[in-house]
């Protein structure tokens, strides 16, 4: 169990250095590790960032996006290690820049060959990004509708972008 | 495996019958605040059989029915069924297209359907098991599922970890 | 000091009513109460939401981006019992969709006569909503500069929105 | 009371001097993730006398200075300045423009400075008692503020109604 464990990890740290270095840059790099290697079982997981230029630091010494975009980095990286058929983001773009948002939607775009990818989400970009929206609103008082959205006619997709989220 | 429909009745703001169709590889959720987008995730939870009411957002499961407004009484019941189809046998099971449901009456009955045929939550679980889905997989990952890498409450992320391995 | 808690309490209960109605709407509704009101001095404060139409719900049982803004509605009930010469909000626009965006921006226009307030955001509608912005930048690897946006040409305000938070 | 400008010099990302004048009502402050802004309001909470390095995000507050990158070697010192018109008389000093600064030197000693002279950190949080301002005042709605009052830990619903009462 404990080799198997040990296996499994390494392969998750691989995909998260990976993804991680999608995310931010090439020169970026990032470490998983084991805070008790020697008692593998049960040792908590360490993050470690290490952004081009800075000094490595802990997870939590960085900043709100940058936290958010090294946890998906190692969402993604579960994943990888056991794809599973959907996934469901709800509103985890809401601390990124726009430059985030893009990369974000990017490793959506390349994961979503194998998987179907549910976003939730109050921003255009994303809105943008995706291959077909679904407009929730409040019917009548307290009860709720959804109501597909068609972007076939691309002229119209800024302007219906405008108007759906609010 | 890929997703069909979610049918949505009498769950949470979801009073009357409602569908959502997954014919796309990447599917955008929007809408104001409070107009039940989470709510939506919540259903595909609870019908892949999430028993943790907390998880849901609730002080009791029984709260996942329609509780009404000044305009509509509340519902005798919630319901909601995920349709899917089973494709590369991502399943154990010899069907290629298969519903979930699950109903939960107003009494506090519940009842569990697989292709319209009652059994036990216990029924679904079992086929979900080991594939990554799951009512508290990681494949539903919720703005919460990033609070818990970055705060690492109770070991979180060795928890999130096991999951996957 | 009791009475002069009690007195305090009402006070800001119904500054907070007063503003979480021009938040939500004129039909919504919300209370503030002690959860011991015979032992003021020690008791913990409960908030209640009314949204119209809807059954009375504790802050808990709202969405997240009606959680935020019942939260900004009992801050901004707090700032008028005594009020700072300045308020610093960082990124809480971040769960709003745009017309509580705008609510917000317009909450704080209405206060920005008494004080100044420091607007940190990703959103392009605060953006458009302040009266000056500061861009922030790493400059070279590690080191963060700061440049002042001038928006006096209004032609290029939005193209300057654009580049601006990526 | 209004803000003049900030000075900040060394202090965290904010290696070189940086200076932000406060002419306007509303003030914006946008920019990349990790370009520094959530460092520009650590700022001014600790020129105002945070204490908790906690609260400014940091495992030790000498971790405020500016740790280095590989093209520059750390600082040896973390200066921030913060200029305000006394306008109205609002903080009970004779002096109609005010400045604070706050000096932490990598040998652990620290300065507090009043329009250049030096003071006591109780000097600086002294003028600020009962204006509701002071470094862990609610004028400082951080994002976490929000948190603070929708999961209420230890009572902190409470604190901040008696800080603002
Ligand atoms: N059992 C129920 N009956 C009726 N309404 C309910 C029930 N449970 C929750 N709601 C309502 O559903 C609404 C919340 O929906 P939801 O959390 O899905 O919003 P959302 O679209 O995700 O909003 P946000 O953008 O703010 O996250 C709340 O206003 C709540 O009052
Ligand atoms: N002592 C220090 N020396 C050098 N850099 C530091 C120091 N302390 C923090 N930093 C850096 O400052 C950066 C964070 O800045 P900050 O939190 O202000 O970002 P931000 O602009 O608020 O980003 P976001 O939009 O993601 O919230 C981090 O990348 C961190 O590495
Ligand atoms: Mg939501
Ligand atoms: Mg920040």
């Amino acid at each position: 169990a404990t080799s198997q464990f040990i296996e499994s990890f390494e392969k998750a740290r691989l995909y998260f250095i990976e993804v991680f270095r999608s995310l931010f840059t090439e020169d970026d790099n990032c470490d998983l590790i084991l805070t008790q290697p020697d008692n593998p079982l049960e040792s908590s997981i360490e993050i470690i960032a290490k952004p081009k230029g800075k000094r490595p630091q802990t997870i939590n010494q960085l900043s709100g996006g940058e936290k958010t975009l090294t946890a998906i980095a190692l969402l993604f990286a579960l994943y990888l290690l056991k794809p599973a058929p959907f996934c469901i983001f709800d509103e985890v773009d809401a601390p990124l820049d726009d430059a985030n948002i893009f990369k974000f939607n990017k490793i959506i775009k390349k994961f979503s060959k194998d998987s179907q990818f549910i976003i939730v989400t109050h921003n255009k970009l994303t809105m943008a990004a995706v291959d077909t929206i679904y407009g929730v609103y409040m019917a009548e008082q307290g009860i709720s509708g959804v109501s597909q959205v068609d972007f076939r006619d691309f002229e119209t997709r800024d302007v219906g972008l405008q108007s759906l989220s609010s | 495996m890929r997703l069909i429909r979610l049918d949505i009745k009498g769950f949470k703001s979801f009073a009357t019958e409602t569908v959502i169709h997954f014919d796309e590889d990447v599917i955008g959720i929007v809408g104001p605040n409070g107009s039940g987008k989470s709510n939506i995730v919540d259903a595909i939870r609870w019908v892949l059989g999430e028993q943790k009411s907390k998880e849901l957002r609730l002080d009791q499961m029984s709260n996942v029915i329609f509780n009404g407004t000044n305009k509509r009484k509340s519902g005798g019941l919630a319901q909601v069924s995920l349709t899917f189809e089973n494709t590369k046998n991502f399943l154990p099971t010899e069907y290629n297209t298969i519903t979930i449901s699950r109903i939960l009456y107003r009494s506090g009955e519940s009842e569990y359907q697989l292709n319209g045929v009652n059994c036990r939550l216990k029924d679904i679980t079992s086929l979900f098991l080991d594939t990554g889905i799951g009512s508290n997989s990681y494949a539903i990952i919720a703005l919460g599922m990033v609070e818990d890498i970055l705060n690492d409450k109770d070991n979180s992320r060795r928890k999130m970890f096991e999951q996957a391995a």
